[in-house]
């Protein structure tokens, strides 16, 4: 299909900043309604990413920090790839969002599964 | 298209029984990789689910005990209904996954976002 990733991703992304707390990323996911929170630096950049699991291993391992939990590797998309790259790589990975990202690592969308199954609901 | 909930739901469904304690939840997420449990009656029939987000809200309120933080009114799928069907009602709960049930509210199977989106990677 033709759908891309900018049409079908969260302009208005919840981030959080590097070297919060868990409780804090806690908050965040529960007054927003969102499960995963990428990770931006000082200089505005992406550096990691955290999830409702994450928050959730914190809990069974006794973490308090942002920093024992985050994934710092993160997969990514662009704004022009199609859908179904996107559906592919977090289907590879077993992960349910990948934040799209402009030329400087800066964050400029969300894409999740929750986003593309509702295409299905819709076109077929 | 004629792809039935049956076609891709889990079938192993990780679950926790009622009266655990947040903990417990967490430690069951992270073991077995899983963001959403069905909670499950004595008798075996489906009596709440609770996901990662939940676990989240507990760490930002401070609560500990599962009755606390369980959605109990769940919304659930049947095994023979489209998929279009389960990615709509997924979209206009904003949830994640459904539990697939019998007759007798017995929990037979899971489908989840991810499931569908992994439909779109593959399909189209
Ligand atoms: C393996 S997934 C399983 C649970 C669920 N599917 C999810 O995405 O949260 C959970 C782990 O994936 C990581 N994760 C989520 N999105 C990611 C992304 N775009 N890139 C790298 N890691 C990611 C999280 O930090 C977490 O440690
Ligand atoms: C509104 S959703 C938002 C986060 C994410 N989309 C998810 O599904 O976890 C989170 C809430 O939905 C509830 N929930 C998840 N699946 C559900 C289902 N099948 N039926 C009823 N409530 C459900 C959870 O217990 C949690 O309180």
């Amino acid at each position: 299909s033709r759908t891309s990733v900018g049409d079908v991703m969260i302009r208005d992304v919840v981030t959080i900043r590097h070297g919060s707390s868990v409780e804090e990323a806690a908050r965040i996911m529960m007054t927003e309604g969102v499960t995963h929170l990428p990770v931006i630096s000082e200089e505005g950049r992406l550096a990691g990413i955290v999830t409702a699991w994450d928050v959730s291993k914190a809990v069974a391992l006794k973490y308090s920090q942002l920093e024992e939990i985050m994934t710092r590797d993160v997969v990514t998309i662009g704004l022009g790839d199609p859908i179904e790259r996107a559906a592919k790589k977090m289907n590879e990975n077993n992960i349910s969002a990948l934040p799209v990202i402009d030329g400087e690592q800066k964050v400029i969308g969300m894409i999740t599964s929750d986003g593309v199954s509702r295409l299905v609901s819709v076109c077929r």
